[in-house]
């Protein structure tokens, strides 16, 4: 029986308001020793994902000043009860390596990364 | 039988030199679409690793100038013919998400990622 999002996400997930900067941005996933921080509007929805390689691009291209201009706007999610298979191929077809896992009103309830996948195949 | 690191691992690595700029390993971690940038010496051998964490706790800190200065100088790595769940478990054992796998002069032959694990779990 494969396990579900449910069974291997992570439970405390931070998010970060829409609105602030990219150095707050940055403080919180050097804070949280992540990659991969869902924005939220301030009614809790999720409306982007900011990541540790798009902070890379913004200094790249050295334009880092607003969160909204530089975070992914379309968001690519999971759902709790989905079996892990099914997860690890959507990352897989995006070549991404977390999703925010949210409710049917967009509130974000838990993160799942390839991380967390790659930690079942250590226990096997 | 477990798949080993040579079967599963990326074979094109990409890597920098020391002594460049924090904005030059920006840009390559940006056109390669990944996380984990080895770090090499003129002569080709492993000296440290840069990701786009890094990259994010540098913006964080206002701190960027040199890769040299913000880079991890000792690196976890992998060998080729270790079975992979022995690699997952260093991942998580470390909380990082990549390995450059190196041969007995420390040079960089491949890089194995917990993306690349959680693909084999997409496949099963
Ligand atoms: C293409 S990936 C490459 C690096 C690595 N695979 C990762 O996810 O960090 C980087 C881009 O994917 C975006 N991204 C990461 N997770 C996402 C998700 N769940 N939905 C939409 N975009 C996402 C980031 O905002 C960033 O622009
Ligand atoms: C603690 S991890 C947290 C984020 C995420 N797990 C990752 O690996 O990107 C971030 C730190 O781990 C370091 N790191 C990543 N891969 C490493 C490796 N193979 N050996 C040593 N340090 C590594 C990075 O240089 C960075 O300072």
């Amino acid at each position: 029986e494969q396990p579900t999002v449910a069974d291997v996400m992570a439970k405390r997930v931070i998010t970060i308001q829409q609105g602030l900067t990219v150095e707050n941005a940055a403080k919180v996933i050097m804070e949280g020793n992540f990659n991969h921080l869902p924005v939220v509007s301030d009614e809790d929805r999720l409306v982007g994902i900011i990541t540790a390689w798009d902070i890379a691009k913004a200094v790249a291209k050295n334009k880092r000043d607003k969160l909204d201009d530089i975070m992914t706007r379309t968001v690519v999610t999971a759902d709790a009860s989905e079996p892990i298979d099914i997860v690890a191929r959507r990352l897989e077809q995006h070549n991404i390596s977390a999703l925010p896992v949210v409710d049917k009103h967009s509130r974000v309830s838990g993160i799942i990364t390839s991380d967390d996948i790659s930690k079942l195949v250590a226990r096997r």
